[in-house]
């Protein structure tokens, strides 16, 4: 069997962990901080059978995948007098850091 | 040395974890959450010598054991014009989800 | 690539995480806590190329290694009349356990 680590975006975290549930596989989340931004995120821990390995990863790929978004950030140029302009800014979301180890021995208790 | 992971119930926890300490082992929680339930549950790391695997296992599994019982459900049955009326009812309560990862290097700084 | 763990103490996270990052290096931290103490520490998740784990563990050995300090416990010896007198006591502060693991697959998404 694998431990698949999968760290995600809060966002992505309950649409991913619903579409690994309905495949059928059981998941884990521990809620996580990233040392650099020092933003939250998500940890998910999934134990599969070998012969599931690339399914799972294949559903992270898919639901936690890094893509471009367009956000209206609140730009006030000075020039229009301090009104507010949503200026569309597009900036890039999702993505996952994606690990796996072997597990040498599982049970259920 | 082994690393063993160990997604327990909440309510199992401290009694669990001061059994591993009375065995002369460490233990160090970390919370999660189950994802299919969206409960919160327990996850332990135990980092174990390993000759000490099975007997941590079977500590596990002896204060962990998924077992029945008998719980008053608050059920107030129409026809006796709403009054309480505990009824008891039978559920699954405990049990462990464990896996075991080889430990290639173990330091204290 | 390994997956290296190190349980902290919570006062030397910020200053090893940015010491961490400053070498390039990515970083994740949980919070968690001691079986023994029932007090919060952190644990860190950090993988690595092979032949930057030396590195890391040199890293985490300079900035978490445990170390006598000197703190003023409040001390009131009833003799003066209850007047506080700080008193300086040596103590025992950081310190740090560490393991790794083997990371079979590794993927950013
Ligand atoms: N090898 C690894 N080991 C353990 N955890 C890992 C990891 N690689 C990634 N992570 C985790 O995934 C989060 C997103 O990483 P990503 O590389 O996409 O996005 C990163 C990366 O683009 C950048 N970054 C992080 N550390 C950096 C560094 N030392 N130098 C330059 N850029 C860095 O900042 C973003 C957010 O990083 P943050 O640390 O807040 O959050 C990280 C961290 O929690
Ligand atoms: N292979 C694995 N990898 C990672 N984590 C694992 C795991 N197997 C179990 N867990 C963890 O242990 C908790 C209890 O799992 P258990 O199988 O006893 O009890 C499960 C199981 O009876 C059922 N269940 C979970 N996922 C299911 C699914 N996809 N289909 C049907 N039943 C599911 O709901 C109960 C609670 O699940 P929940 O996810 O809330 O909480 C799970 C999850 O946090
Ligand atoms: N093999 C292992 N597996 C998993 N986690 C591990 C571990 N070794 C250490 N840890 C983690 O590191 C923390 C500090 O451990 P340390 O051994 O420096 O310092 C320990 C140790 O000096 C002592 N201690 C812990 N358990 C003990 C036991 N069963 N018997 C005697 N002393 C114990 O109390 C201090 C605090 O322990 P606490 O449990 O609160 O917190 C522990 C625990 O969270």
């Amino acid at each position: 069997m694998k431990l698949i680590f999968a760290i995600i975006n809060d966002e992505d975290s309950p649409r991913l962990i619903s579409e690994i549930n309905r495949a059928g596989q059981r998941v884990t989340k521990l809620n996580s901080t990233g040392g650099f931004l020092r933003a939250g995120n998500t940890t998910l821990m999934i134990v599969v059978e070998n012969d599931l390995l690339d399914t799972l990863l294949g559903i992270i790929r898919k639901y936690a995948k890094s893509r471009k978004a367009v956000v209206n950030s609140s730009v006030t140029p000075s020039v229009l007098g301090g009104t507010f302009m949503p200026l569309p800014v597009e900036v890039q979301i999702g993505g996952a850091t994606v690990f796996v180890v072997n597990v040498e021995h599982f049970e259920k208790i």
